[in-house]
């Protein structure tokens, strides 16, 4: 999806996405 | 995150043969980091429990501009608290799984 955006750095892959709502509503 | 202000999650377990895992990584309370970081992002990466370190993931995210170098510590103390944790899990498990 247009908010997922993919790094990579020394052959790993990073996913960058947003932080499910759910997820910040705990902390 | 109790410390850190970081949390990691488990993303996906592959079966407990399998040494690699894909976490989940994002802050929670961003005050307690000194650098800056991006808000409401997690960032998904593999970690093979046999050859990767935590140490070396950090750096690797402080590269990859995910944070600051001043919370590379903080980073690397969140990812090896999870996986110490998934270790203990899985030597719960039965053998074979």
């Amino acid at each position: 999806s247009s908010l997922t955006q993919v790094v990579h750095s020394a052959g790993r892959r990073f996913i960058v996405s947003p932080v499910p709502e759910s997820r910040l509503r705990e902390s | 995150a109790e410390d850190t202000g970081l949390r990691v999650e488990l993303a996906e377990e592959g079966d407990c043969s399998n040494s690699s895992l894909a976490l989940r990584l994002w802050v929670e309370d961003p005050k307690k980091l000194k650098g800056k970081h991006k808000d409401n992002e997690a960032i998904e990466f593999s970690f093979n429990l046999e050859t990767d370190t935590p140490e070396e993931v950090a750096y690797e995210m402080v590269k990859s501009g995910f944070f600051h170098e001043s919370d590379s510590k903080a980073v690397a103390k969140s990812i090896r608290d999870r996986v110490n944790l998934i270790k203990k899990a899985r030597d719960k498990k039965p053998a074979g799984c």
